[in-house]
């Protein structure tokens, strides 16, 4: 059959009902016409490859994330709205490492939501790995600046830090992720620090505004989408990585620790695009 | 503004100031366009674009003097109606004895848990809070540092089982006369049938008056298969939207709405426990048109 405007449209509200967004759906389904234009394609059945073409390379556009540097302190930060899953996150990548060979050490750097020490140390005994914790309303800056310490008395290979979640509209709390930031670059200089975006697969078109103020509170040098297990799609990733040109290093497909993928851009469109 | 949106798209309009058919096209474009910005689901836009079209042209906006205000009129008021109305009364019944939190993972049930009880104990009653989380590392000691901030009781058993928890607390509820009793749930995916089934029985075992189908406001299209499955197993009561005190625009208030046709009662707007209130319909409409 061959391709029409009703076919086009059929793909566009595929995007929409991805999380995709109006804006950069219209303007990927331009660039799917085109392609097909150039090659000299005419039928429907070759438009999906087409659009996983143009869309995969949104998400390999990316500057390179930062490498883990051995012989040297490497320090992840994970930041993000709140029940993103960061804390999760945190363990899993913790249990992945230390799979690996590496010694890990993990911050307990939200001393504000309840029980929040206690949910990361419950993790931490699990996997066996070391934490360091605060007191309930200690500065994040000061747990942190701790849990550096120790992780160069120990000797350890990677820091992983979790932090409190925030919505990206409240200021102070954002200042306090940049104080965190400086703490961190300040105590382990030449250290090798990743600081990851935990962004929601449910998310709407609130993504954007999520990954542009929190790579202004803390440079951001990846971004990790959780709970794909879901029927949510993650679209939103596309505009995000196309705007901010951030790699996406890993997916969340579960509550276990094993459930941490590395985020594959032909797997991740392939379910967008069948 | 909306007003603005259109008169932008608009800006050929004919000098007479009357609307055409093709500008009542273009603005409800932009009103389409505003709406998924907003993170309602597609398929609820279309329906909700076809209504107003047919409310704009039997008003006969293409008539009138000042026909973008009339259009944009009729946007807003059918929006406030599938919201729930101007006269939407959002409180409980009164009698509200039993209160189950459901919902996707980290949308904050047991946030939300905590703030139903701090408002209920500052109406004057006795709530007790049942901690029947027992997957989330630490779900229990949560609940429970929040019921000792507000001086609530919480039922917990980290042996037991949430069917087990709901009649044990209940008993509990009993003996010490708390009402209401507000059994916080663990979050599961909704197209976990397994999980999803133990909603069922959780719900069996405890006999709910309101059963909350807990949203963050932040979430995009795929608020409708969350709603829709949450709502074909457990015929929810309410819907509470969290994370309300963030720059989302919550669209998918008027997707779960659209789709369920079950009350959004309650807006989340903080982490604290006072930051819980009552869901307003005109106030949610103007949000989401921007
Ligand atoms: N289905 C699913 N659930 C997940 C995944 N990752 C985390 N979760 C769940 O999501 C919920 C929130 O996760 P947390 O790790 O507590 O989130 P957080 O970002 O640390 O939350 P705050 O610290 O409160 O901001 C928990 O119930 C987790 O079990 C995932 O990949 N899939
Ligand atoms: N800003 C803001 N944060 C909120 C609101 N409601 C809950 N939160 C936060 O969202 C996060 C998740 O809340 P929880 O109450 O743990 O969510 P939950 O649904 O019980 O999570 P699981 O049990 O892991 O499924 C926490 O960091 C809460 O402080 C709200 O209205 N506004
Ligand atoms: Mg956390
Ligand atoms: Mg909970």
């Amino acid at each position: 059959q061959l391709v029409d405007d009703g076919y086009y449209d059929d793909v566009m509200e595929a995007l929409v009902l991805s999380d995709v967004g109006m804006e950069l759906s219209d303007s990927l389904i331009e660039r799917i016409r085109a392609e097909m234009r150039d090659r000299g394609l005419a039928y429907r059945r070759d438009v999906p490859a087409v659009a996983r073409e143009v869309l995969t390379g949104i998400l390999t556009d990316v500057r390179e994330p930062v490498p883990l540097v051995p012989d040297r302190l490497n320090v992840i930060m994970l930041v993000g709205v709140n029940g993103s899953g960061k804390t999760t996150i945190s363990a899993k990548l913790a249990h992945r490492l230390k799979q690996e060979g590496l010694k890990v050490i993990l911050a307990a750097a939200d001393t504000f939501r309840a029980a929040a020490t206690e949910q990361l140390s419950v993790w931490a005994h699990r996997i066996g790995v070391d934490i360091v914790t605060g007191q309930q309303g200690a500065d994040p800056a000061a747990v942190v600046f701790d849990a550096t310490q120790a992780a160069a008395a120990r000797n350890m290979d990677v820091l992983i830090v979790d932090t409190a979640g925030r919505l990206q509209t409240k200021h102070n709390l954002m200042q306090e992720l940049s104080k965190v930031t400086r703490t961190i670059d300040k105590a382990c200089e030449g250290a090798a620090v990743t600081r990851i975006l935990v962004l929601d697969a449910t998310v709407g078109q609130n993504a954007m505004s999520q990954a542009e103020l929190f790579n202004e509170a803390c440079e951001l040098t990846g971004i990790a989408m959780n709970k794909l297990d879901g029927s949510a799609k993650g679209g939103t990733l596309f505009a995000v990585v196309d705007r901010l040109k951030i790699p996406v290093l890993y997916i969340g497909v579960g509550e276990q620790v094993g459930d941490l993928l590395d985020f594959d851009p032909l797997e991740f469109t392939g379910g967008l695009i069948p | 503004k909306m007003q603005d949106r259109i008169l932008g798209a608009l800006k050929n309009m004919a000098k007479s100031g009357r609307l055409s058919e093709a500008d009542v096209e273009k603005g409800l474009r932009e009103i389409r366009l505003a709406l998924l910005e907003a993170d309602v689901n597609l398929s609820v836009t279309k329906k909700f674009i076809s209504r107003v079209q047919q409310k704009a042209v039997g008003q006969d906006v293409l008539g009138q003097l000042n026909p973008i205000d009339t259009l944009v009129m009729v946007v807003y008021e059918e929006l406030t109606e599938l919201l729930g109305g101007k006269e939407y009364d959002p409180k409980f019944d009164p009698g509200v004895k039993r209160i189950m939190m459901v919902g996707l993972q980290g949308s904050g049930k047991t946030t939300t848990s905590g703030k139903l009880a701090n408002r209920f104990k500052s109406e004057g009653k006795k709530p007790l809070l049942i901690a029947a989380d027992l997957s989330r590392p630490a779900a229990v000691d949560q609940l429970q540092v929040l019921g000792k901030q507000i001086h609530v009781d919480v039922f917990a058993d980290p042996k037991s089982n949430p069917v087990d928890l709901a009649k044990n607390g209940l008993k509990q509820g009993d003996k010490d006369s708390n009402n209401p009793v507000i059994i916080d749930t663990a979050g599961r995916l909704a197209i976990d049938e397994e999980l999803m089934d133990e909603l069922v029985k959780v719900k069996e075992a405890f006999k709910p008056d309101e059963i909350l189908l807990v949203v963050d406001a932040l979430t995009g299209q795929d608020a409708v298969e969350t709603a829709q499955r949450f709502d074909e197993k457990l015929n929810i009561t309410g819907i509470v939207l969290t994370k309300m005190d963030g720059d989302a625009r919550g669209g998918a208030a008027m997707s779960m709405r659209a789709v369920t046709g079950k009350p959004i009662r309650l807006t989340g707007t903080g982490e604290k426990l006072d930051a819980l209130e009552y869901f307003f319909p005109d106030r949610m409409a103007s949000r989401i048109l921007g």
